[in-house]
């Protein structure tokens, strides 16, 4: 099963054009190993990225090195993706009975 | 279906379950067609909402063709339900159920959906094997035949938005695309994602205007004043290219093409910070809202035949 342990999704906000295109380069780093949740639209809306542990130190990096504000969305996805799961068993266990 | 807890996230044999019991618990309004099979081997299953008469005039809704986005999914199941229970009661639904069909298919990428539960949670694509490649798997929203292969969609099987090695080549999209063309009466076709809360027209593969285009923004500003009626949930609006970003080879832009003119595409909350986890209280609310803008739609192609 594929685990997601220490990755984090990023909501990222643009400020202007050049940002967006810069924004747009990250999303083109194949290396990042980036998955785009809500792509490049325009400056007034957020871009949302997964960012595997990994890949974490570089990315803030970058976007620090380009004043690029962001802020982090979700701190741990493995951890929400945990919550869903048990929150998904246990309505299925409740549900077990009446059904 | 009555003890069915649509306030939960549920599995794919769970849906198709719900499926079977809501078509042997109205016979008379709902029936199960099976398009064809996902590459895994899954059925296809399309829910028919009809009173009668032949090749009425259609309205389609699908969700799920990303299959991460569990909030679609979900919704589906919610607004099936909704069909068969407003049916003889919501005087609106009942008149566009006495002229026309609804067909509604909730797991339209099955393969990923199962792919979600049983692997890899964050998985959106189809996943069927690319032939010289590590990674499986086609986005079956730009797999169809209209600008396919254009900018916005990618030619690397990698990649989230891998085209696939050529226009309709997912059994996911194929079978859609022969059913819409044998059917040949769809007046609306609605397709449905999440989680960025927009409602959009053709086109996403070129900034040309579609022809409809003032009817679509204006009906599309309806819908999504309706929707924002309920718990002020804000939604954007207009074409795709125009409002988020080129995408080609997209679902609605072939339907558009096909002559379909109420062709949409729904984007779903996340209201707050969740993307596509979005917490299970929260899919009864997002069908609800969702409802009052696809009644929108659905009332308008009613009284605009074409």
């Amino acid at each position: 099963k594929v685990t997601f342990e220490g990755h984090q999704v990023l909501r990222i906000l643009p400020k202007d054009e050049a940002q967006l295109s810069l924004i747009k380069n990250l999303e083109e780093m194949i290396e990042f190993q980036v998955d785009i949740w809500m792509g490049v639209t325009d400056v007034s809306n957020p871009v949302d990225v997964r960012v595997p542990f990994q890949s974490l130190q570089f990315v803030k990096i970058y976007l620090e090195a380009q004043n690029i504000d962001y802020t982090i969305m979700i701190e741990d996805l493995q951890v929400v993706l945990d919550e869903e799961q048990e929150e998904m068993e246990a309505a299925a266990r409740l549900a077990q009975p009446r059904n | 279906t009555d003890s069915f807890d649509f306030s939960r996230y549920h599995t794919i044999s769970e849906i198709y379950s719900f499926q079977d019991m809501l078509v042997a618990e109205n016979p008379n309004l709902v029936s199960k067609i099976v398009i064809g099979s996902s590459y895994e081997g899954r059925p296809l299953n399309v829910l028919k909402f009809s009173t009668g008469g032949t090749n009425r005039p259609a309205i389609w809704i699908d969700t799920g063709i990303h299959s991460r986005e569990w909030v679609t999914q979900a919704s589906g199941t919610w607004f099936a339900k909704k069909i068969v229970t407003d049916y003889g009661r919501d005087p609106a639904l009942t008149a566009i159920l006495n002229k026309m069909d609804i067909f509604l298919e909730i797991v339209t990428n099955p393969d990923g959906f199962a792919y979600t539960h049983s692997s890899n949670r964050m998985w959106r694509k189809t996943r069927k094997p690319n032939p010289g490649s590590s990674c499986a798997g086609v986005d079956p929203n730009r797999n169809w035949d209209s600008g396919f292969g254009g900018p916005g969609a990618s030619s690397n099987p990698c990649s989230e938005t891998y085209r696939g090695p050529r226009a309709h080549s997912e059994s996911e999209v194929k079978s859609i695309v022969d059913f819409v063309k044998s059917h040949g009466n769809f007046k609306a076709f609605i397709s449905i994602h999440s989680y960025s809360q927009m409602l959009l027209y053709p086109f996403g593969y070129t900034k040309t205007p579609a022809k409809d285009q003032a009817e679509l923004h204006n009906l599309a500003q309806r819908a999504i004043t309706d929707l924002a009626s309920l718990y002020g949930t804000r939604y954007r609006y207009g074409s795709i290219i125009n409002t988020i970003y080129q995408a080609s080879g997209g679902t609605i832009d072939w339907t558009y093409e096909q002559g379909i003119k109420y062709s949409y595409t729904f984007e779903l909350r996340d209201t707050g910070r969740y993307g596509f986890i979005l917490p299970a209280n929260q899919i009864i609310p997002t069908a609800q809202e969702t409802w009052l803008a696809l009644m929108a739609i659905m009332n308008h192609t009613y009284n605009n035949p074409y």
